[in-house]
């Protein structure tokens, strides 16, 4: 017999935590550690503030000698911008609720990750988390939260608001789960070094359960320019998003609609685009007809002459701090950092920078160290999945750049957008869209040729020795 | 400054439709297709009907020569179960809404497949999608629908009832879409192909926009078994599903409880958990404390004595119609196919068959070719991501078995089970569960064991007639 349900999205996801990247218990601790500091690093960066992420592993429960998976205690501490008070048990026990949805460059994007780890520790503990967060205003709030996971909501456990005497502000997170820290323990310093390279101005502390200390000051003193929200570009606009735009506007005719909702569309641009259409100027956008919206839509994929997207959704690492980064990591002879200028792909922009390292510390190898990043995040799983993997074993021929079988490379990539086409919920690699295809292509190339130089002087200081 | 928003499972699916595999015009094609061929055999199977099914694609606008992407009709009709009148909207205007959350093994297992092709139609032609269905009864019900994104709601455009003269039953859907068919053709007809070899008692047809027909005709008349609802396995069950069985009880104590929840719980094994957890067998199941439930999940864990799951709601290809299938598909001139015994992981039931094939039509090379199914469904993409990759190139090593570098090989295999662990929404990769990984070791072994045999004679005879 056929019985229908409605699943909340927080019953999916529960229910296919593979698919959100909670897929073993050594894996689940890497995610949770990952989804944390990224919200740290991302409540730091709208704030302008310059982050201190403290994260402590601590031993709660060991199952036994023979298991290497025991349950851990967690917790995250930030100096970012906080969350007020009301917003905090929806913010960490509600799935697909978050303040990132905008058109703008930020770690986070599907309103899941912290709810998430939250998930995992509750239904690997039973118990609940605690947050703790101030805006720097007057109050401290202090929830014990648990999530309802077949409502998608919150279950506030207790809540107390405290005098904040000293001014603080942040979050601390902290939360019980079942982990195998021996199994990932490589994977989550790897996580940290690499996301200390990236982000030279913050400050991160990793105290394990074992009594390490790992710390990696910050390098630099200033906050770098935070991206800033911006409108939609024309590019890539379908019938439901323009149907949405069309129903908010206050425009009161069509020149006055695609003038203010979209970047770089003037008047000019504008007339063409209705003219394209065959649709009059004059018409209420409210009124337009479903075939209209179809016809605009059309018109806008036929106009083709588009200035590129406003870069101000974005925020590079930039070439001074990718280059000082990589010195410190693998101390290469060679190395030859671009940034590539904004380009688009469904109308959101992106940059592209890379890097192309030889020598030094790194280990020869018969295949391509590849170090790659999104928004400030390192990706180090599913490397074969990911479009930079295509890219630097099918689109670019290393002989040809005097490049030997087994050599000394490494290679840097770093995305930036406010939408990475991630091809998991789990964030680890990114879709060959050809115009990312195609930047990265363009800038590794261009490292590739830089390096060719250096190996041609290296073989002929080698000829002439010989001599 | 921080906006929060909660954003429905739609909108999410909307945004992030590249995790949900419609990711570019012929991919979405390719999906879409087999969303609907999916959902067209689980109705067939779960009435034990023979499946008729016949999708149509039809060119609808021509976007100019120079562009692949053209505007498609695509149309699908089957004669299964049906979908009783009122639930139609929802079962295909809204996400994450399905008949197929049970503990049984489907095809379907996120209600989301069907929705999202019809909300990819939607949002690249702006057109309604209909719906006509009968269970068999006096009504046909025929919908236009179209889907409230950001509400996660069926919007209505439609609705007729009609009189059920024939006692027509099965489910005709029909929508438009952007989509690349050049693109994508040869995995669509792949697709088809391979889905019949699985499915010998299926017949499948697709007309294409060319005037092709592509016919499947069944090779036997008998529906094979159904696979059967059966009770939660104790293996893997965490606090979560434990609280939510034990709120909905009607057991008055304990060991009625765990025996009547849960499959292989016998009364002394119940007794034994409990004893393990140091809690009272009289309890009341809806009166236990946070900390009893987690003693109780704690229990079960260390207790490992269980028996394996039951495997009725398991539904295999079989050996006999994997080895047609093979031979029908490869014609090889050695053809091994073994089926596992049911095993399990995380508390459910899963078997694997495999085959290895050589010779005959497999074209000789220096990879090996493999055919993936799971649930009786292709998988044509994502082969590096899949565990069965991981096992035939890392935990089989083909050079003993005396399989020569450059080689006529391909190996079969097919996992079933109430839950395959997908690594992503679009069903194209299966997660490296070890005990799933094990399984497919030992079958693969198996089959390459036999192949070594008739390798070494044909070795033999070789020799035999240089001398
Ligand atoms: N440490 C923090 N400081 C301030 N705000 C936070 C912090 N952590 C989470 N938040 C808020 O809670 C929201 C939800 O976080 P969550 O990680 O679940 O989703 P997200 O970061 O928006 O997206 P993603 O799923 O991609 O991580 C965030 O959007 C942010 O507004
Ligand atoms: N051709 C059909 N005949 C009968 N019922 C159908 C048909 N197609 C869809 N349904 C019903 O609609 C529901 C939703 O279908 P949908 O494809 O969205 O999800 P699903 O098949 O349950 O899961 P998945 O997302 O994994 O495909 C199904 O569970 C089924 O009950
Ligand atoms: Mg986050
Ligand atoms: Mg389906």
């Amino acid at each position: 017999d056929i019985k229908f349900e409605q699943i909340s999205p927080s019953e999916f996801f529960y229910k296919n935590r593979d698919i959100a990247g909670f897929s073993s218990p050594s894996r689940s601790l890497y995610m949770s550690i990952r989804e944390l500091v990224e919200n740290a690093l991302d409540a730091a960066e709208v704030g302008r503030i310059l982050p201190e992420v403290y994260v402590q592993l601590t031993l709660e429960k060991d199952a036994g000698e023979e298991s290497d998976v025991k349950i851990y205690k967690l917790r995250v501490e930030d100096d970012g911008i906080g969350v007020a008070g009301d917003y905090i048990p929806k913010a960490f026990a509600t799935v697909l609720y978050g303040s990132k949805y905008g058109y703008r460059q930020s770690r986070g994007t599907f309103g899941l990750g912290g709810t998430m780890a939250l998930l995992y520790g509750q239904i690997t503990t039973n118990r609940p988390a605690t947050v703790i967060s101030s805006t720097g205003g007057k109050e401290i709030h202090k929830y014990q939260l648990m999530i309802d996971v077949i409502e998608n909501k919150p279950r506030i456990i207790s809540h107390e608001v405290l005098d904040n005497r000293n001014k603080w502000r942040g979050t601390i997170i902290e939360f019980y789960l079942e982990a195998d820290y021996t199994g990932s323990r490589a994977k989550i310093i790897e996580y940290f070094r690499n996301t200390a390279i990236v982000n030279p101005h913050a400050t991160i502390t990793f105290e394990d359960s074992r009594g390490r200390l790992y710390h990696f000051p910050r390098v630099i003193e200033k906050v770098p320019e935070p991206p800033r929200e911006s409108k939609p570009h024309p590019v890539g606009v379908d019938v439901e998003t323009m149907s949405r735009l069309l129903a908010a506007t206050k425009a009161s005719n069509l020149i006055g609609f695609l003038t203010s909702a979209f970047q770089k569309v003037g008047e000019k641009t504008a007339r063409d685009i209705l003219e394209l259409a065959k649709i009059p100027y004059d018409l209420n956008p409210r009124r337009l007809t479903h075939e209209q919206v179809t016809e605009l839509v059309e018109a806008i994929k036929k106009y083709g002459k588009f200035r590129a997207p406003d870069p101000t959704p974005l925020s590079p690492i930039g070439e001074e701090f990718l280059e000082s980064g990589i010195r410190q990591m693998l101390k290469p002879d060679f190395l030859y950092v671009v940034q590539r200028p904004p380009a688009s792909y469904s109308g959101y922009p992106f940059v592209v920078e890379a890097a192309v390292a030889y020598g030094g510390d790194i280990p020869p190898s018969d295949s391509i160290h590849l170090f790659r990043f999104a928004n400030k995040i390192p990706l180090l799983y599913d490397e074969r999945a990911d479009v930079v993997w295509k890219v630097v074993t099918e689109r670019i021929d290393w002989t040809t750049y005097k490049v030997p079988k087994v050599a000394p490379l490494a290679v840097i990539t770093s995305i930036c957008s406010p939408k990475i086409p991630y091809k998991t919920v789990g964030k680890e690699a990114i879709a060959d869209r050809p115009e990312i295809e195609r930047e990265l292509t363009t800038a590794i190339r261009e490292c590739a040729r830089h390096l060719k130089l250096y190996l041609s002087r290296i073989e002929k200081r080698e000829a002439a020795a010989k001599r």
